[in-house]
């Protein structure tokens, strides 16, 4: 069956929908066959995302790799069980429609903490969390000593991680890479990314997760939403009145990097 | 009664927090008594910022205005309207405790659409909705022809304020005063700049926001968060090795700016 990526954090504007966005066309451009859910069903931004591209598609006469999408829609009830169970049929449901005929399932997540994001992360082989370079988006994974750096104490988003974690292990024996990447990073170094970087590194052995080289801040990560272009994209375009830029291409490495960073079991180095 | 602000915006990361506890510490610095309230349990930002500070001047010794503070914690019932009732209780008793001893409430809301958060946008005066310079954040409030840059349609979070705007003008007749800030804003001018821009100046005439000066991105907005403190303080300090920045009286000014616009009673010009 299909090797499941959520794009998880509690946090939010950490970066899950552009991360799982581009993770999911990477893929489909390295001829993978993917489908993506979305289970930000208010939101959906990367429903919207991958709207916006079909129409583009259609538009332009451009062909567009597009993955088999859906989103589990909110469901309001009474009953919080009712609730529960109403999105968990969807859930499932969905799944079972496109497990077997894809290579990849990219799963975005609301920046909350709700069911279905705690049913995400109990069904991944692959959690990435995007984060930004700063210590209010750390805190959500552990508080730290202003001036040693030292771990105080496990915060709400890596608690449910190591819950779904030890769910999965019991359940089936597997288990759950994790792998931690910054986003929107600066190019300068500052004072702020290097006490970051030291208090990821020592988080990462207790906790259990590895650290991707982080992405940085590009506006082509997100100049191109309403088209639902990507940088993994063609984007000179004279529609858009756009040209190829250095950006472009260092975006789409650090795209590129992330999925080599993630060991998939995929056909390639 | 103290007046209320809200900061408020449906999009993770859009800065809500961060906007809250420097206007809120600005206005204290201002000779205002001022109160705060989380009304994000779980993540509960705003609180450990205002934690860390509480820490950190028992800790240097330093005297730091903080506001008097609280946050609703999480309710879990297995009834969604018995779940609503205790949050509506701990609000009101939690308000009903500093209205009449404070000049503002600055109350900080989570980037998902809760019961608390809805009730938060009804009894506000003062709606504060930062977003980054990005469609993807403008897309709670409203989709545009990626072309023409025209409105399509209005979006959840923007049907969200307009819903609670209506409920109360028919309750009291009270208008509440909107205005959108954008946040994290690069120094360089670009072409999705613009783009953001030119749309939020349509929208506003037809939502009826104002539009502040934008934040920039700048990292002392969120570096000091582990000792709690903010642009507004004083940051040259022994123990954290830091020296007066442009960039801090910078940083500063732009709170200070946003501030005036929002014209908030204040005797001040
Ligand atoms: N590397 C990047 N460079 C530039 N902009 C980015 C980058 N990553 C994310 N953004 C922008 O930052 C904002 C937050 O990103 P995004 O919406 O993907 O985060 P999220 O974690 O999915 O948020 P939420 O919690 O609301 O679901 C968006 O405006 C997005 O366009
Ligand atoms: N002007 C700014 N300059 C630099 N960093 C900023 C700025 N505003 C916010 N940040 C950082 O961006 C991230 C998101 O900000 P913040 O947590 O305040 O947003 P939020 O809307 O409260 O998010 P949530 O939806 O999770 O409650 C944080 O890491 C914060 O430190
Ligand atoms: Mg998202
Ligand atoms: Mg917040």
């Amino acid at each position: 069956t299909a090797h499941v990526i959520v794009c998880g954090n509690e946090k939010g504007g950490s970066g899950k929908s552009t991360t799982a966005v581009h993770l999911a066309i990477a893929l489909l451009k390295m001829g993978h066959r993917v489908a993506t859910v979305d289970l930000d069903g208010r939101q959906l931004s990367m429903t919207r995302y991958l709207e916006n591209r079909r129409r583009w598609a259609a538009a332009s006469g451009n062909q567009l790799e597009i993955p088999q999408h859906f989103h589990v829609p909110p469901v309001r009830r009474n009953s919080v069980g009712e609730a529960e169970r109403s999105e968990f049929k969807a859930l499932m449901e969905g799944l079972a429609e496109i497990e077997y005929r894809h290579d990849f399932i990219v799963i975005d997540t609301p920046g909350s903490d709700t069911y279905l994001n705690r049913l995400a992360h109990r069904i991944c082989d692959t959690l990435v969390t995007p984060l930004n370079d700063s210590l209010v988006d750390f805190d959500v994974l552990a508080r730290v000593d202003a001036v040693s750096n030292e771990v105080i104490e496990i915060s709400q988003y890596a608690e449910s991680v190591r819950d779904a974690r030890r769910e999965r292990r019991n359940a089936d024996n597997a288990m759950l890479d994790w792998v931690v990447v910054r986003n929107r990073m600066a190019f300068i170094n500052s004072r702020n990314e290097t006490k970051v970087d030291a208090c990821l590194r020592k988080l990462s052995a207790q906790l259990g997760f590895r650290i991707s080289d982080g992405i940085s801040e590009r506006v082509i990560f997100r100049e191109f939403f309403p088209v639902g272009l990507t940088a993994l994209d063609e984007l000179e375009d004279r529609v858009l009145g756009t040209r190829p830029t250095l950006s472009h291409l260092a975006a789409r490495q650090e795209i590129r990097r992330l999925v080599q960073t993630l060991r998939l079991p995929i056909g390639e180095d």
